[in-house]
């Protein structure tokens, strides 16, 4: 009753329309349509993936809270509403394609990374990121080797001087640096259709 | 491990090692 017909969410994204904004095939984005019934029903049968659904499809683990899995959901809720529909699922996907531009990726990973979304990566901000990964794994840095590795990268990347990495210095930085964008590629998503042919 | 090494890994190169940012996760079953 008064509701907005969660379910029909799914159908509102035209797939010739979300082909047409992003690296995927039609075909390719029916194949995702069964991913993303999967993810958005494993909690809630409702249509739309929740950050709680994201984090089990991505990790397994509805309970595991990570930085980094939030700021993935953030980047793929591009209208800012607490869900990802379809449409915003395929186009965040999309960024991930092997075929999207280098650039494309590095715009992005560079919102994920600016975790305070203030415009720049700044030093607070990666050495955050780098006590997430800490805690997240067995690996252990003592604070002085943070503080190198963070002063190595600062010296690399940060071409102004001025104690933060802004879009540009970033581009020219994985630019030199491409490795650095490698979790930015799913191999799984070219040739989709043939290697998942479940979907 | 060792301080002295000119090698030292980049910041950027240590974060990407996260699982939490690998979307290959939902492929994965």
């Amino acid at each position: 009753m008064g509701c907005c017909c969660s379910k029909e969410r799914l159908h509102l994204q035209d797939p010739a329309l979300l082909a047409s904004q992003t690296y995927f095939k039609i075909s390719e984005i029916e194949a995702l349509h069964v991913l993303f019934k999967k993810l958005s029903s494993s909690v809630v049968d409702d249509g739309v993936i929740s950050k709680e659904e994201f984090q089990l499809g991505l990790l397994g683990s509805s309970k595991k809270r990570s930085l980094f899995t939030d700021r993935l959901f953030q980047l793929f809720d591009s209208k800012r509403d607490g869900v990802i529909e379809f449409g915003e699922f395929i186009r965040g996907l999309s960024v991930f394609h092997p075929a999207a531009p280098q650039a494309q990726k590095a715009d992005f990973a560079f919102r994920l990374y600016d975790i305070c979304q203030r415009g720049f990566i700044e030093r607070e901000e990666v050495k955050e990121m780098i006590c997430a990964l800490l805690s997240e794994s067995d690996l252990v840095l003592s604070n002085d080797i943070i503080e190198v590795v963070l002063d190595k990268t600062f010296e690399e990347a940060d071409s102004k001087g001025d104690g933060k990495i802004d879009p540009e210095e970033w581009q020219e930085f994985v630019g030199r640096k491409p490795s650095l964008l490698r979790n930015m590629t799913i191999p799984y998503l070219k040739d989709l259709n043939t290697q998942f042919p479940s979907f | 491990n060792s301080g002295s090494s000119p090698a030292i890994i980049n910041a950027f190169q240590l974060i990407g090692m996260s699982s939490c940012l690998d979307l290959s996760g939902f492929f994965e079953k």
